[in-house]
């Protein structure tokens, strides 16, 4: 990618954090995603040492693959189409090739945004020009492509995760969900317990239904779920108005500028004779009200790129489209096949008033290229699911934000920038969005810190990540969410946004092992059959013991309270910093809820020594139902600072 | 007939194995013999689950839950890139 680097502070002034060493590119990141297209530069294994020796993966030839396409960066490419077929039928050999070959550009930018090496000189049409790398950029890559024109099927999924356990991956990356079920019968959630049981961290992304709440998916705590924020880059393009005003939008359109005047402009609400004609979908435009114009199409049902297209068939000469409520403010851009530009919901309904009642309404569109150091950023994606965790309520979901909107990063040679069959474009970057983009960039940043800690477990990289993220701008203001222009709370944060350089050093971290995952278990009461399906062993929860949620040692809080009442917790930290003397502090951001914390000093003398502590939650009143609070707990040495997030929810 | 088979994941007790099987790929092959003379494994699995992958019919799957070592017989799901 391009620019997130420096966003995260891993440019140069940070490569000492992160030492190029061997074990830098001993990491290997396996991508759950369409495969990959081994041609990218990012592929390129320029620099790179022989392949690590505890490696056991392979390339598997197919069509349009051979084995010789790998190298010591794509170290590994799979293919697994036995479910999507016997469901599906075969694989349809004129749209997509039956191997590891990406024909859709969704897996060759996931990969490379989480270890794609340095491609100097990248960009999207001359759209976010600079270096292209990947998070951890020597570590090497191996994919295994589970997702196919009709899906994701999950008996090819469990067969890749199967597969990646026996080749010894290290990192699991996987832009993919389905809605939300229980862990025993959610394969991803299956599949990722056994990788966590063999020290591999899996990152998982939080799901795009947002602004909705309790719509996240890999939602387990044994998965790294990870939401959207944006960065401090756009791509401004302005809808320019017969009445003389201006608005601000975005666009990645690269072709013909528009003549220098306004043009004839029409809703597409009025040029359509189908009752949602405003959505600009296909067939629904009547040319003779379209031709020569610039149509204005609502957000909503059919692709933002396809509205263009539709447009553009119909004989327009440029777009306005408009977000809808359920977008707000966040501005998505797209590559699309004419001049065109989105613009967010108040200024959509600005230009949409216009555009129904001037007498003579026109209007145009400026390209505006590249713009970096926006602020504020990162704001929450909008449409990054959100919690409460709908599975489990006392687990706090997500477990943190990274970039996922406006991404540039290696595309297939299969497809244009947009997707669409009509697109004739063949580009060898591209920019899109979704938290399958900010997945693959918390999977690298995790590779990264496992080849400096090594021996870090899956769960202590994930804490080192959530207590070290931030949850305010330089100037102390809290993050905002796009969809309200107010902050954002941890049920769309979670612990923050990444901060790698920091999370390199933690200081301490919340560790977890598979028999404590074993006691969530059997605090959900899982049934032994239950168990087994996820755990793969015959477990009997200690019937004398009475499990609890609360009693798994998460990085983070979710207090469900029924009314009032007093709830205690217990934590034990590790300190992976060395001897220090920690301090407490706690914040609740109302009277209603006080947070205590016993002891409030702990003092560690050794690396890796642990020590437990107990908050209790004291809630004075009852709220109404479905209400929330906020708070945090953080320790400090004052050197590291080690922060939790607190969600109080009345239910 | 097609159209009632679906996928399925079938979780296994491994450790339930009959002593008469050397590899858990065929004892799952003799379990799932037993309920459908048509059903193939699509996939064995020994690192995600202890299992295997199968198309069944709804009668099938259900017969197939009753025999000894058998966890569960889930449906397939299908997943969506984000």
């Amino acid at each position: 990618t391009t620019r997130t680097p420096l966003f995260l502070g891993l440019d140069v002034h940070n490569a000492d954090l992160f030492p190029e060493t061997g074990s830098s590119s001993d990491v290997v990141v396996g991508v759950l995603d369409t495969g990959v297209w081994p041609e990218s530069k990012s592929f390129s294994d320029v620099g790179l040492g022989p392949i690590p020796s505890t490696w056991r993966g392979g390339c598997e030839a197919g069509t349009n693959f051979t084995a010789s396409l790998c190298n010591r960066k794509l170290i590994g490419a799979r293919f697994f189409a036995r479910g999507y077929e016997a469901t599906m039928g075969p694989v349809d050999e004129s749209k997509e090739s039956r191997s590891p070959r990406d024909d859709d550009g969704h897996g060759t930018h996931t990969s490379s945004t989480a270890a794609g090496s340095v491609v100097e000189g990248a960009s999207l049409f001359g759209f976010a020009s600079g270096a292209a790398r990947g998070m951890a950029r020597r570590a090497r890559v191996a994919v295994y492509k589970v997702c196919w024109e009709g899906g994701c099927f999950s008996s090819d999924i469990l067969a890749a995760i199967d597969k990646a356990i026996d080749d010894n991956v290290n990192v699991l990356s996987m832009s993919l969900g389905g809605g939300t079920s229980d862990y025993y019968r959610d394969s991803v959630a299956i599949g990722a317990f056994a990788a966590m049981e063999r020290g591999i961290l899996v990152s998982c992304s939080a799901g795009n239904s947002g602004p909705s709440s309790s719509t996240l998916s890999n939602v387990a705590p044994w998965i790294t779920t990870v939401g959207a924020g944006t960065i401090d880059r756009d791509f401004p393009a302005v809808a320019v108005l017969g009445n003389g005003k201006n608005y601000s939008g975005v666009s990645l359109f690269k072709g013909d500028p528009l003549p220098d005047k306004t043009l004839p402009f029409v809703y597409a609400g009025n040029a359509s004779n189908a009752a949602n004609g405003n959505l600009c979908g296909p067939g629904t435009l009547i040319p003779e009200k379209v031709k020569g114009k610039i149509v204005m199409c609502d957000r909503g049902v059919n692709a933002r790129v396809q509205k263009g297209e539709v447009v553009k068939a119909a004989g327009g000469l440029g777009m306005i489209l408009a977000n809808t409520a359920e977008n707000g403010e966040e501005l998505v851009a797209d590559a699309h096949l004419l001049p065109a530009t989105a613009v967010g919901e108040k200024a959509g309904d600005i230009i949409r008033h216009y555009v129904l009642t001037d007498p003579n309404p026109t209007a145009s569109v400026l390209i505006r290229g590249t713009v970096v150091n926006v602020q504020p950023s990162p704001v929450v994606a909008a449409f990054s699911s959100r919690g409460p965790n709908s599975i489990t309520p006392d687990i706090l979901k997500p477990d943190l934000i990274a970039p996922g909107v406006n991404i540039l990063a290696g595309w297939t040679g299969s497809k244009g920038p947009t997707g669409l069959a009509s697109d004739a474009r063949r580009v060898e970057f591209n920019i899109i969005s979704g938290t399958s983009m900010s997945c693959p960039h918390v999977s690298g940043l995790a590779a990264l810190l496992k080849s400096v800690h090594p021996e870090w477990s899956p769960a202590a990289i994930r804490s080192a990540l959530m207590t070290t993220a931030y949850k305010t701008y330089k100037d102390g203001k809290p993050i905002l969410d796009v969809t309200t222009g107010k902050p954002s709370t941890p049920f769309e944060h979670g612990a923050g946004h990444v901060s790698p350089t920091t999370a390199i050093n933690p200081g301490l971290i919340y560790d977890l092992t598979t028999v404590d995952y074993l006691g969530f278990l059997c605090a959900l009461n899982y049934t032994p059959s239950q168990i087994r399906s996820v755990s793969r062993r015959n477990y009997t929860c200690d019937p004398s013991k009475s499990y609890s949620v609360a009693d798994l040692n998460y990085p983070s809080f979710a207090v469900n309270v029924d009314g009032s009442g007093v709830l205690k917790y217990t934590r034990t930290v590790t300190s992976v910093g060395g001897a220090g003397s920690y301090s407490v502090k706690v914040n609740s951001e109302t009277t209603e809820v006080k947070i205590s914390v016993e002891p409030a000093v702990l003092n560690f003398k050794e690396i890796n020594e642990k020590k437990s502590y107990t908050v209790t939650f004291t809630v004075n009143s009852s709220k109404a139902s479905r209400s929330n609070s906020f708070g945090s707990i953080e320790w400090s040495d004052g050197k590291h600072v080690v922060a939790s997030p607190v969600a109080i929810s009345w239910t | 007939d097609g159209a009632q088979h679906a996928t399925y994941i079938v979780h296994m007790a491994q450790s339930q194995m009959p002593s008469g099987f050397d590899l858990h790929s065929l004892w799952y092959d003799s379990s799932l013999r037993s309920v459908s003379q048509s059903a193939q494994l699509l996939y064995t699995y020994t690192n995600a689950i202890h299992g295997f992958s199968t198309r069944l019919t709804p009668e099938e799957a259900d017969s197939l839950m009753t025999l000894p070592g058998v966890i569960s017989v889930l449906p397939e799901h299908r997943y969506e890139l984000h």
